[in-house]
């Protein structure tokens, strides 16, 4: 049974992720927009295609940022440690929130309304197959476990609650927050697929596949930089190595 | 841990 303030919380989530999709809807109609230009080696068009989709990943930033300030718990936190857990966890909630838009009837993502980008659109951004094909993958697997708007949220929030995250101080407080949020989850699944026992242990799962997928993308922003491909500073500053 | 400005901007900036 879920108690009244999990089914609260639940809701709260819920309403947060909108609220931060709805503010960022503006701001993505105004990145740069993906070029029509056929040859796909016109130099301009490759630089705007890389443009679009950083811009894309600092909103997403953004929405992340927003939508943990919401999370309950999160602010009784340090400063530090809220740095140390988003530093780590932003690029494995954007990739849940790439699955999340993954379309497998046309195996796209579909970031912008009307605009959906398959593999080799990531590939014209500037991105590397050994980086694209595990996002598909892992888009595909999610997409397969038919989440609702609930389970995302929780499944972020115990993404972000991670202790383990490099640098954290108060390692106890992450824990007791992120188990406030497991537990949610688990009564959660256990009424809402009521015969699917499995289902629990699966998003757990994935969990752990983001961290593979983690390190894929910090080979993927090592390759950027051996290209000169210049991250923008909110994203150089979260994911590139500084000396 | 590094400064992170911007992280800092973005988790400071409603709260003003």
């Amino acid at each position: 049974k879920l108690t009244p303030e999990q089914l609260s919380m639940i809701k709260k989530l819920v309403a947060a992720q909108q609220q931060c999709n709805q503010r960022s809807f503006t701001d993505r109609l105004k990145v740069t927009p993906w070029p029509q230009v056929p040859d796909p080696n016109n130099r301009e068009a490759r630089q705007q295609r890389f443009a679009h989709f950083t811009e894309l990943a600092i909103i997403s930033v953004q929405e992340i940022v927003d939508f943990a300030k919401q999370l309950p718990g999160f602010l009784e936190l340090t400063r530090e440690d809220q740095i140390a857990l988003l530093k780590t966890s932003t690029i494995e909630v954007m990739l849940l929130e790439t699955s999340r838009r993954y379309n497998p009837e046309i195996e796209s993502i579909t970031f912008l309304k009307d605009l959906s980008y398959n593999r080799d659109d990531f590939a014209k951004a500037g991105l590397q197959f050994e980086f694209i094909n595990p996002i598909f993958e892992f888009s595909k697997g999610m997409n397969e476990l038919q989440l609702n708007d609930a389970e995302y949220a929780l499944l972020i929030a115990i993404n972000i609650f991670s202790a383990d995250r490099p640098n954290v101080q108060d390692q106890s407080l992450v824990e007791r927050l992120q188990h406030t949020y497991v537990e949610a989850l688990h009564s959660y699944i256990c009424i809402n697929r009521p015969n699917d026992r499995l289902m629990f242990p699966r998003m757990l799962m994935k969990l752990v596949s983001l961290r593979t997928l983690s390190s894929v993308h910090s080979e993927q922003v090592f390759a950027l930089r051996l290209q000169d491909k210049k991250l923008p500073p909110l994203l150089s500053e979260i994911w590139d190595v500084h000396e | 841990v590094k400064d992170h400005q911007l992280l800092r901007y973005l988790l400071d900036k409603d709260e003003k």
